[in-house]
């Protein structure tokens, strides 16, 4: 495969942040801001593979964080265990090579490039979950200039990962 | 216009692109 073109990461954080808007969830989801506390995050994942991403798993996210980036972080860090599960034991892929995001950067300061990281690895999860049709279709709907973006992030993706 | 021409060949990228993705076959073994 030839190497993706690198990732503006600002620019995928905006994209993405535009994708994750398509999912519809409950939660508040129009700014960087919005993403930190995990809870967005964690109703797509539940939308992508509601049998994996069960109701047990998602009562561990705590809803109500407020301004705590410590409730935050330990949010995110349960968020990111359980994509990088969900790739292994339910996609069978492995993501190597990938740098993985920071999640107390995201939880801290609101780090618009790590949130962009760990938008793109749930962006693995959906275009190869058992629905990626319903969520590759969304994406070929979307403004041409985001879906260049979602298609390098992928590629970027894929370039890691093996079997 | 060569921004159409680049417009449309953008556009057959990414269909191919994610076309091909959803014909891709994904998921575990087993």
């Amino acid at each position: 495969m030839s190497t993706p073109e690198s990732l503006d990461r600002m620019e995928l954080c905006e994209s993405l942040l535009t994708w994750i808007q398509t999912f519809g969830v409950e939660a508040p989801c129009k700014t960087v801001e919005d993403l930190t506390s995990g809870v967005v995050m964690a109703q797509a994942l539940q939308k992508i593979d509601i049998v994996y991403f069960n109701d047990a798993w998602i009562s561990r996210i705590k809803p109500e964080v407020g301004d705590n980036w410590r409730l935050k972080v330990s949010n995110l860090k349960k968020i990111l265990k359980g994509i990088l599960d969900y790739y292994q034991e339910s996609l069978g892929q492995h993501i190597n090579d990938f740098t993985l995001p920071d999640v107390n950067l995201i939880g801290e300061h609101s780090d618009a490039a790590e949130l962009g990281r760990m938008l793109q690895l749930i962006l693995g999860c959906a275009v190869n979950c058992e629905q990626k049709q319903e969520y590759i279709q969304t994406i070929m709907m979307m403004e041409e200039s985001v879906q260049h973006v979602v298609m390098t992030a992928i590629q970027e993706l894929m370039s890691k990962e093996t079997q | 216009d060569p921004n159409m021409k680049a417009g449309a060949a953008n556009e057959g990228v990414l269909a191919n692109f994610f076309n091909s993705l959803l014909s891709k076959k994904t998921g575990a073994p087993g």
